[in-house]
């Protein structure tokens, strides 16, 4: 099963019309891998995007060059799937 | 009486089980039809709620992105609720004396089936494309509405990969049959996950369509009943301008096809858990979007075309 270990979701508000092509920019890099959980649409808009471990410092760097504030909204993904996983397990063993 | 837990994430099996369990429980009102099979060969399993007689009908399906799960246990739950309801709550009672309803609990179950054992991510379905290493297709960038259009990828390594061509997954092909052939279809709703929003049509192109005030008057009223439950807070508008502007998407192709009250739903995340929706949210998820829908389908009923 893939593995999400070191993955995080960033909460980006972009806040202009330019940050949005910023972001739509950095959507077209496939070698990033990226997965936006919420597109970029409008200014001020909450955009989600999922970033592995092996992009992370690239898009922070690109994030930050262009001025386009971000928070961390999971930081490790793997831990919330874990989470999951487990509670899926016990369930079904209760159901039985 | 099956003992199964509507506040959990299942397997595809167990959800097919249960299903099977609603059928059995409630024989003069469900049955379950298969409308055709997946790529990977699994069956598109519908339960069709019915009093009988040939009445016009609602269509609603959930999961067509397989990690939206919360969408697939919504389905469900709400599955339970008509079936328990009829006879007890009027407005159903009197729903399915008008009308069938026809669910669709899981869209993409090969997708559905990946994303548990494979990888969590995984939206698409999961058709070979030829010529390419990558799998899937968007299921809701395939539909014949505006199709390879803005707002999806040619790119088969894309989430958003629109497939080689309209109704290329057999999945989507197998909708569009059932919903021809049944031919009184007046309502098509989707639900999806997350972002707390109620669209309806147009996504591939921005214009405003002709029912827009009437549309958007019965969205909004959905909208209010689902947030007066839990507060939760839904944006409302045509896909175009309160998402973004995609091509290929089912409630447009249903639209155009003449389904007047197409609507989309993207259910709960309020807590920054995104496709994570921690499992103690699926009850008070459907609980909200139940009050929703049935102002929709109150809607319908009562304003037959």
């Amino acid at each position: 099963r893939e593995t999400f270990v070191g993955h995080q979701v960033l909460e980006i508000i972009p806040r202009n019309e330019e940050q949005i092509q910023n972001l739509e920019q950095l959507e077209a890099q496939d070698h990033l891998e990226i997965d936006f959980w919420r597109s970029p649409t409008v200014p001020e808009q909450t955009v989600h995007v999922r970033i592995p471990f092996s992009s992370l410092q690239d898009v922070k760097i690109f994030l930050e060059s262009q001025g386009i504030a971000y928070s961390v909204m999971i930081k490790d993904l793997q831990v919330l799937l874990d989470e999951e996983n487990e509670e899926m397990l016990m369930n079904q063993r209760q159901e039985r | 009486s099956s003992g199964f837990n509507f506040g959990a994430y299942h397997s595809l099996d167990e959800i097919f089980q249960e299903m099977d369990q609603l059928a059995a429980a409630y024989p003069t009102l469900v049955s379950k039809l298969q409308i055709g099979s997946s790529f990977e060969n699994r069956p598109m399993n519908v339960l069709k709620f019915s009093t009988g007689g040939n009445k016009p009908a609602i269509w609603l399906d959930a999961g067509i992105h397989s990690r939206e799960w919360v969408t697939q246990a919504t389905a469900l739950w709400t599955a339970n609720k008509i079936a328990s309801d009829y006879g007890k709550d009027p407005s159903i009672t009197s729903l399915l004396d008008t009308m069938d309803i026809f669910l669709l609990p899981v869209t993409n179950p090969d997708g559905y089936v990946f994303s548990q054992t494979k990888n969590r991510m995984w939206r698409k379905t999961r058709s070979k494309i030829p010529g390419s290493l990558c799998f899937g297709v968007d299921p809701n960038r395939n539909w014949d509405a505006g199709f390879g259009g803005p707002g999806a990828s040619n790119n088969p390594c894309s989430d958003s990969y629109h497939g080689p061509s309209a109704n290329s997954e057999v999945e989507v092909q197998s909708i569009v049959e059932f919903i021809k052939s049944h031919g009184n279809i007046k309502a098509f709703i989707t639900l999806h996950s997350y972002s707390q929003l109620l669209m309806y049509p147009y996504g591939y192109k921005c214009t405003k369509l002709d029912d827009f005030d009437e549309l958007n008057i019965l969205a909004n009223s959905a909208a209010q009943a689902l947030t007066s439950l839990y507060g939760t807070n839904y944006k409302v508008g045509p896909i175009c301008s309160i998402i973004y502007q995609a091509s290929g998407g089912s409630i447009d192709w249903s639209y155009d096809y003449g389904i007047k009250y197409s609507f989309a739903f993207e259910l709960r995340d309020t807590g920054l858990h995104g496709f994570l929706l921690p499992a103690n949210q699926i009850i008070p998820t459907a609980e909200e979007t139940w009050l929703g829908l049935k102002t929709i389908m109150e809607h319908v009923r009562d304003h037959p075309y």
